[in-house]
């Protein structure tokens, strides 16, 4: 299964219109000046696929991640960023061709998940994803900064590394 | 429990001596633990050896060479259990234009097995794309997306 | 003794916004004293709002806009009591194409004054030099320096 | 007055032959491949500066910034870096035109400084040059890696900056 698109709304710098970013079954760049928002679209998937801390989303709490309004626009009553997968391989244990995953948080951080819009606990989300979106150690996510951590690591946290892995 | 942190540490360091020599051509490196009896009173230290130069500890390489090691590290530790998506935010600082290119090779091929989002500053990785989006920044203070087409690249 | 602080404080602050708006046009960014009153029992805080965004703490801004940040501080440093030699090595990680070239321009104006030796990966800052060294390391380990000829670089 | 040319032997990476680099009196850059030898210039005029740290030239000791031999070649028996300036302004206060600092240290690790070839003190460089070549807190010297420490810096730390300053 793969990633066909992520959809956003009102996420971060994303505005309070609905953004869809159809992705290459391959690879996909993404490019721009400083500060126009590529991490941002990072953290949206790292928000849909469940991450349960806001500050690994460089937010100081859930209720951050909606659009503040930027310039003079009205700030966002909620943020959703919903994952379409394409199934046709049935690699994800649903009986769907084509999955989509979301996740809504409002301005109380209350969270909402989704499978094909049916209600679902994060759980299930972690469940129906873990064999193919998740490794151990999260390694599959380099976020920014994440190579320099790994240069200045010592020696012992480096060993810690393959202890949580084995 | 020392069996099982063995297999794991053995089948890391299979993977990345191997990532190593991709992307750093005639250097080898391996992986070493500090204390081979009791490896958990001892830390894993990287040997790296870069073609004509001697082996040394990865501290004392250049800057960039210590982020191509460490790039081989994090791939191993990708390739230990393989995910159907990586997501790459800005790996690529540090590196010159011959290492920006073996990386984005890499990556480019590691692509026909996973599905790979890559954010990057850099024309040579971006050029390995088989999708390109570029964002930007209105005076509004909202990112928009839009899409770019790659034929214009230099490959 | 906070008179002295003042002073250098006031003199740092005003360095330090005038570069962040050429650094960063339209922008605004300012030295904040966390405790005005005894500057001593608290740190220095840095405001930063680059054009067409809110004013921040500079934490929150993205990587390339806390790297371009940094810069302003450090140049506003230099600044402050300047010498004949300027030496920076690889100080353009993280930064977009455009913000290289700003950086690229304030440090070729830095170089009327005071002569800079100035270490880079980019072609965009190296193509503001006057003068062009290339190393390479050869098989014998040895490092081997060459001129390098400007004209044919894009500016 | 400013520097006209480094000269390097038995530095680091540079070999048991003499490397001379002559510096534009405006902006001369160095590039190269990861490796290469870069940074290596740059901590050669960190050294003939006279500091006292080698790690601060990335060696444990300065017996380390001798050339090691390399590939084959033999070690080299000592380092030295000279720095050349072209003093018409008289800026430097010294009575010459042409003013050459150079600094030797050897196995046993043992510096002996000179200008215009007459051996001098550390402290007699650092008075020759103090005006024009050191700023209080050596800003006019930005190492690879300084601008993410600036970036990383606690608000206490940042001020303390301004405290050293003033
Ligand atoms: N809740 C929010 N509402 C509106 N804008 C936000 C919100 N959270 C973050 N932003 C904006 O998003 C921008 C940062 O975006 P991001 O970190 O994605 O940049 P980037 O493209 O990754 O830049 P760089 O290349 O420097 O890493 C900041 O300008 C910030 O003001
Ligand atoms: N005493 C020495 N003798 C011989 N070679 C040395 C010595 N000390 C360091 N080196 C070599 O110098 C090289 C590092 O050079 P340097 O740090 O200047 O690279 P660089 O061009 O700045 O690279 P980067 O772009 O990655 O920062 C290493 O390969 C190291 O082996
Ligand atoms: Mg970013
Ligand atoms: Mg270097």
């Amino acid at each position: 299964a793969y990633v066909s698109k992520i959809e956003l709304r009102g996420f971060k710098s994303f505005g309070n219109s609905k953004v869809s970013i159809p992705l290459s079954r391959g690879l996909t760049a993404i490019v721009g000046p400083n500060g126009s928002g590529k991490s941002n679209v990072v953290d949206a998937l790292c928000f849909v696929l469940g991450r349960m801390s806001a500050k690994l989303m460089r937010a100081e709490r859930f209720s951050d991640l909606l659009f503040n309004g930027g310039n003079g626009q009205r700030p966002a009553p909620f943020a959703e960023v919903s994952l379409h997968f394409n199934n046709e391989d049935s690699a994800l244990p649903i009986n769907s061709t084509t999955v989509a995953i979301s996740r809504r948080v409002d301005r109380s951080g209350k969270c909402v998940y989704r499978i094909n819009k049916k209600r679902a606990s994060r759980q299930e989300i972690v469940d129906l994803l873990s064999k193919s979106m998740s490794s151990p150690g999260g390694y599959n996510f380099i976020m920014q900064g994440d190579v320099d951590r790994f240069i200045k690591i010592d020696p012992f946290d480096r060993r810690i590394i393959i202890d949580d892995l084995a | 429990k020392k069996e099982v942190f063995m297999q794991t540490f053995n089948e890391l360091s299979q993977h990345f001596s191997k990532i190593f020599s991709e992307l750093s051509p005639g250097g080898v490196a391996r992986l070493v633990l500090e204390n081979e009896e009791s490896p958990f009173e001892g830390g894993l230290e990287i040997d790296a050896k870069p073609r004509g130069k001697e082996i040394t500890r990865v501290d004392v390489l250049s800057g960039g060479e210590k982020a191509l090691t460490a790039l081989a590290f994090i791939f191993a530790l990708q390739h230990f259990r393989p995910t159907a998506l990586y997501v790459l935010d800005e790996i690529d600082a540090h590196l010159d234009p011959q290492n920006l290119h073996r990386i984005a090779e890499l990556i480019r091929r590691s692509s026909r097995e996973s599905q790979v989002i890559l954010v990057t500053l850099h024309d040579s990785m971006m050029s390995v794309a088989d999708r390109l989006f570029g964002v930007t920044m209105e005076k509004s203070g909202i990112s928009r997306l839009f899409s770019v087409e790659l034929a214009g690249l230099a490959a």
